[in-house]
C-alpha cells in the first residue's frame, strides 16, 4: 500500500 | 531524500540535542515536561521497532537509534538523575485523554491492520500530539526559559519542514501519505501559537512569558 514507501522517512 | 526532509530530520535532531545539553549544562530540567518527553520516547519506540526488522539505510538506522537514546536519556536525566528540579506541580497534563483516542483511532484509521502498520500509525498519531503536555506546562507557569524556546521551535519546524517533503515527494514521486499528512499539519498548527511568540518575542531578545 502507498504507506509503505514512507517507512524509509523517520 | 531531499532537502525538506534532510533539514527536517536535522532540525529534529538539533531539537533532541538542544534539550539534552539545556538539562546537562544547567543540572535542572525545569521547565521541562517530563509527560512530553515520556510520549516522545513512546513515539520512537512504536515507530521505529522496524529496526529490528529492516535496514532502510546507515542514515535511517544511525538516526532511529540515537533519537531512541537521546530520548530515554532524556527520560533518565529528567525522572533520576535531576529528578530534584523536575517541575512535577506544573507538568499535570492528563496524557490519558491522549492515549485512549490516539491509540482508539490508530485501530480505526489506517493503512494495514497488521500489528507493525498500527504501531507506526499509533506513533505518528500520538506524535502530533505529544508536545501538548509540554505546552500546557508553560501556560501554566507563564513563561518559558530561552533554551526551552529554542527547543520547541526547532521541534516543531521539523514537523513543519516535512510537510513540504510530502509536497515535493508528492509532486515528484507521485506519493503521499494522507495519516502522516493530516497528523503533521495537525501537529504544525498546535505550534502556531508559540511560533508567533517565538518570533516576536524571543527572537528580539524578550523573553517569552504568557499572557502574551
Amino acid at each position: 500500500s502507498q504507506s509503505r514507501n514512507i517507512k524509509d522517512e523517520l | 531524500m531531499n532537502v525538506f526532509r534532510l533539514t527536517g530530520d536535522l532540525s529534529h535532531l538539533a531539537a533532541i540535542i538542544i534539550l539534552l545539553l539545556k538539562i546537562w549544562k544547567t543540572r535542572s530540567c525545569a521547565g521541562i515536561s517530563g509527560k512530553s518527553q515520556i510520549l516522545f520516547a513512546v513515539v520512537f519506540t512504536s515507530r521505529y521497532l522496524d529496526l529490528l526488522t529492516s535496514f532502510i539505510s546507515l542514515y535511517n538506522t544511525s538516526m532511529k537509534v540515537i533519537y531512541i537514546g537521546c530520548a530515554y536519556a532524556t527520560l533518565y536525566f529528567v525522572y533520576m538523575k535531576f529528578k530534584a528540579t523536575y517541575d512535577g506541580n506544573h507538568d499535570t497534563f492528563r496524557v490519558e485523554f491522549l492515549l485512549v483516542p490516539v491509540g482508539g483511532l490508530s485501530f480505526l484509521v489506517n493503512h494495514d491492520f497488521s500489528p507493525l502498520e498500527i504501531l507506526w500509525t499509533f506513533s505518528i498519531y500520538l506524535e502530533s500530539v505529544a508536545i501538548l503536555p509540554q505546552l500546557f506546562m508553560i501556560s501554566k507557569t507563564g513563561e518559558a526559559e530561552t533554551i526551552t524556546t529554542h527547543y520547541l521551535f526547532f521541534l516543531g519546524l521539523y514537523r513543519a519542514l516535512y510537510l513540504f517533503n510530502w509536497i515535493w515527494r508528492f509532486y515528484f514521486e507521485g506519493f503521499f501519505d494522507m495519516i502522516a499528512i493530516v497528523a503533521g499539519l495537525v501537529q504544525t498548527i498546535l505550534y502556531c501559537d508559540f511560533f508567533y511568540l517565538y518570533i516576536t518575542k524571543v527572537l528580539k531578545g524578550k523573553k517569552l512569558s504568557l499572557p502574551a
